[in-house]
């Protein structure tokens, strides 16, 4: 039996409900304050001690998760983004798009959302704005024939990475989870190995249904990564402690904004910070 | 389930006569652990269960067969109240009527504002859809599309949405257009939407401000209903509830902000618009 400390009433409430406000939820809450009270054993207990011994907590939950992105040495990379309709793929796509470019990269992102209204007009203008190409075929096409004509441009044009946006699904639609799939086999055949980063993009507000997202879409791609948008405003994305806790995936970028600059790498000690203030 | 889990909480009690208050107070535990789950504001949960204990005792649960379910019945009560109250409709209100959607990043406005046009015409309305996001990459182009799927005029408000509306609403009378459904930029989590909106709402005397939120939402949904007081919203629309978001945020902002939700979001179609049913919703939540 490890020793652990006994925090009074006001301070297990007030513990608690910093996590629960950030959606951290009930389950990983309660093993967090478990591991706080651990921690604490033996120490005087104020509020000071309780927010160090939180954030180390949470930190420790997090180890693994910050991995800083490197373009793989194959050319050319293929990064895939996935996950639920309006979590930020399109928009996150021409972020790391930018980003790459900056670096001195030649990025041709495709446009294999061929479902939705405009998705496709979406990601040409985010194109034009950073100057960069967009694969595209007439809404309705095949996803896969769009990345496989992606890549079959991309690999005789010289390109050294390519930004696949997708279309937005619920985690629970098995069909369209089996279409991610395909798309995935699809690079496959033209690499010769999967593609480099599937990434998950998470919407930072999501509550709970974060675990089923990153499951589900682990189960139909088989993730290496997320991305957690729409961290500016209030959001803290806290669901992303039951995602360690449960996938140990490494979080690549966070977005903090609309604006295409507004694309930072996931820092443990910072979204930590940001979390328990 | 809960009413299992609950089960096994009073399971060892059948036939022990009345329960301890100890065990009063498990039960209410495992039913605020599902609450937290299914994303209800924390607060929420604290209040409503609060209430629910006193009922509990007042009602002499205690004496009843099946303690599980009696609780988990003052609470689907509690719920149910709270999510429906008077079944709320649109107000449409005004020649024409300005319908306008808010909502933060990625709800689902653009795709609500084509499902409430194609509702209001089964309704016999007259509706045109109006894009006032100067912001979002193709934000005109999205719209107009399901404008054209339906078969429905499109008007561009975005050089400066506020004068735009304005010209809009003398030709909606010319062009016999009796609803004006106005489709604004998403704002970023907690935040206060953009800047025109207040007054764009004000000057069109706009009779129905609807709140569009994802299903999926966590504890931010109190804070993003208040980011959006200053537009006097009048209900809630909850989008995504074809996935499996348990949708906590169906009882926070009623409970707390006293907003009615008066529709579902079911999909991606335009099809894919539902009345919205309280005690469906409580099931739901309760898991
Ligand atoms: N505030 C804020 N908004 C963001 C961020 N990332 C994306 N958005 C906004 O979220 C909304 C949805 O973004 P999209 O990129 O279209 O999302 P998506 O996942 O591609 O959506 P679908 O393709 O429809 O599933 C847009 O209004 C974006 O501007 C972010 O980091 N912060
Ligand atoms: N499955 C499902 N998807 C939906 C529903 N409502 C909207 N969507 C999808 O959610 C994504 C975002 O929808 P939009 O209508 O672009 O959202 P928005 O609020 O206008 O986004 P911004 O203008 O960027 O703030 C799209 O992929 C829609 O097809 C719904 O009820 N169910
Ligand atoms: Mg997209
Ligand atoms: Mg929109």
């Amino acid at each position: 039996f490890k020793g652990k400390a006994r925090l009074d009433q006001d301070a297990l409430l007030r513990l608690e409900e910093v996590l629960l406000a950030a959606d951290v939820g009930p389950e990983a809450t309660a093993f967090i304050v478990r591991s706080v009270e651990e921690k604490l054993a033996g120490q005087a207990v104020d509020w000071n001690a309780i927010q160090a011994a939180l954030e180390e907590t949470l930190v420790q939950a997090l180890n693994g998760v910050e991995r800083p992105f490197v373009l793989p040495r194959e050319k050319p990379a293929v990064l895939m983004f996935v996950g639920v309709n309006g979590s930020g793929k399109t928009t996150t796509v021409a972020k790391v798009a930018r980003l790459l470019r900056e670096e001195g990269h030649n990025p041709l992102l495709v446009a294999a959302d061929t479902f939705r209204a405009a998705a496709i007009d979406q990601l040409e203008v985010l194109g034009q704005e950073l100057g960069l190409k967009v694969m595209a075929h007439q809404p309705g096409a095949d996803p896969g024939a769009v990345v496989h004509d992606g890549l079959a441009h991309a690999r005789s044009a010289g390109y050294d990475v390519v930004l696949v946006d997708t279309a937005g699904r619920l985690q629970t639609k098995r069909p369209l989870m089996e279409e991610l799939g395909k798309v995935r086999r699809v690079v496959e055949k033209v690499q010769g190995r999967p593609p480099d980063e599937r990434i998950l993009v998470i919407d930072a507000t999501v509550g709970q249904n974060a675990l089923s997202q990153a499951q589900l879409f682990h189960e139909a791609v088989g993730l290496t990564s997320l991305a957690v948008t729409k961290l500016d405003g209030t959001a803290r994305g806290g669901a992303v402690i039951p995602i360690a806790r449960h996938l140990n995936l490494p979080i690549l970028w966070v977005g903090v904004g609309e604006g295409l600059e507004d694309l930072e790498p996931f820092r443990t000690q910072e979204f930590v910070r940001a979390l328990t203030r | 389930s809960l009413t299992d889990k609950l089960g096994q909480v009073f399971a060892r009690l059948r036939g022990k006569g009345t329960l301890t208050e100890a065990e009063i107070q498990a039960g209410l535990r495992e039913i605020r652990q599902a609450l937290l789950a299914a994303d209800v504001h924390y607060q929420v949960v604290r209040d409503l269960l609060a209430k629910v204990e006193e009922q509990a005792r007042a009602q002499k649960i205690v004496q009843s067969l099946t303690p599980a379910q009696q609780l988990l019945a003052l609470v689907r009560q509690e719920m149910t109240q709270a999510m429906g109250g008077e079944a709320t409709k649109l107000k449409l209100s005004g020649k024409p009527a300005v319908l306008v959607l808010v909502g933060p990043a990625g709800s689902g406005k653009t795709t609500t504002a084509g499902k409430l046009a194609r509702h209001l015409v089964r309704k016999g309305r007259k509706p045109a859809l109006i894009c006032a996001d100067p912001f979002r990459p193709a934000a005109e182009e999205q719209l107009a599309l399901l404008a054209k799927k339906l078969g429905l005029p499109f008007a561009p408000a975005t050089s400066d949405p506020v004068r735009d509306l304005t010209t809009l609403a003398q030709r909606a009378a010319r062009e016999l257009w009796d609803v004006l459904i106005v489709d604004t930029p998403g704002s970023p989590p907690g935040e206060s939407p953009a800047d025109f909106l207040p007054e764009l709402i004000q000057t069109t005397k706009a009779g129905d401000v609807l709140l569009v939120l994802d299903a999926m939402v966590g504890q931010e949904a109190l804070g993003m209903g208040q980011a959006f007081a200053g537009c006097g919203v009048t209900g809630l629309i909850l989008t995504k509830l074809d996935g499996d978001a348990r949708g906590g945020a169906a009882l926070s902002l009623p409970r707390r902000l006293g907003l009615p939700v008066l529709f579902a979001g079911t999909g991606e179609k335009p099809e894919d618009l539902e009345p919205f049913h309280p005690q469906r919703m409580a099931d739901r939540i309760l898991g």
